[in-house]
């Protein structure tokens, strides 16, 4: 037996929509830990890594571990039936082939419930390395996507090379070519509005713009997005979604022949 | 160009 309450429903809409154009389908696993994902997509050249700790739940049963699998495309279908002030409560009985999602209004004058069929997925688990990042870069989520929508009118692939005096994003296409700077700035107003850079090391590595405009799906969660690279790694791009846990993206680099 | 890596060259099966 599953029964999840999500009071701020929401970020469930919202995480659907950040995650649905990178995968089509997905187990989600639940345990007492919380309600989480991983998936890469289908090239597996990105990776998704979702968590939602159980204490972020108004109420959170979980009588054991479990896999859902569930096709992402109709599930974001079912929750933009939602009103974005609705508490969404995912159910889902032992044993069954369906997944319940009911959606109440705030005032509690409008219950609905939309019943999904599941899916059985074959999936493996990867193994995501603990690692201390050379550098990382907590900027803006907005004007994270704004770069990366502003370089892929140039080019296809970005560099993104860290120093200390920033990070520039470079591109280059038929058209010419493009670098934006941007540098550190924490002597701003609001703490989100802020450009954080850690350097341990300079790091240089070119990504495939495609992907990264993809994870900008999930700029609605976060006012902030931390960037995490290492030479020879996959870039993690990670959006935090309030206390209760995360979306982090790995994108793996392009490599010279 | 440089060639597109795959996220389990660097990530390996559990």
């Amino acid at each position: 037996m599953l029964e999840l309450r999500l009071v701020q429903g929401s970020l469930l809409k919202k995480v659907l929509e950040a995650i649905k154009d990178l995968v089509n389908e997905a187990n989600f696993d639940c345990s007492s830990t919380g309600f989480s994902l991983q998936a890469m997509d289908s090239s597996h050249v990105a990776l998704v890594a979702l968590m939602l700790r159980s204490e972020g739940f108004e109420h959170y049963r979980c009588d054991r571990t479990i896999s859902i699998g569930m096709n992402l495309t109709n599930m974001a279908k079912m929750l933009k039936c939602a009103g974005n002030d609705d508490i969404i409560t995912i159910k889902a009985d032992d044993g069954s082939d369906t997944v319940t999602f009911m959606f109440e209004s705030p005032s509690q004058d409008k219950i609905s419930d939309f019943e999904m069929k599941l899916m059985e997925i074959d999936s493996e688990h990867l193994g995501i390395p603990d690692t201390e990042y050379q550098s990382s870069i907590k900027m803006p989520s907005q004007e994270f996507l704004r770069i990366c929508k502003d370089l892929s009118s140039i080019g296809d692939t970005v560099m993104i090379s860290v120093t200390k005096d920033g990070v520039k994003f470079t591109t280059s296409g038929d058209i010419g070519t493009a670098n934006i700077v941007c540098r550190q700035n924490t002597s701003v107003d609001e703490p989100e509005n802020a450009t954080e850079i850690k350097m341990q090391e300079p790091v240089s590595l070119t990504f495939a713009l495609r992907y990264l405009n993809s994870f900008t799906k999930a700029t609605p969660l976060a006012n902030i997005v931390t960037l995490s690279m290492s030479a020879d790694l996959p870039i993690v791009v990670e959006y935090k979604i309030g206390d209760m846990g995360y979306v982090r993206y790995y994108l793996a680099p392009k490599i010279e022949e | 160009g440089p060639q597109q890596g795959s996220i389990t060259s660097f990530f390996k099966k559990k």
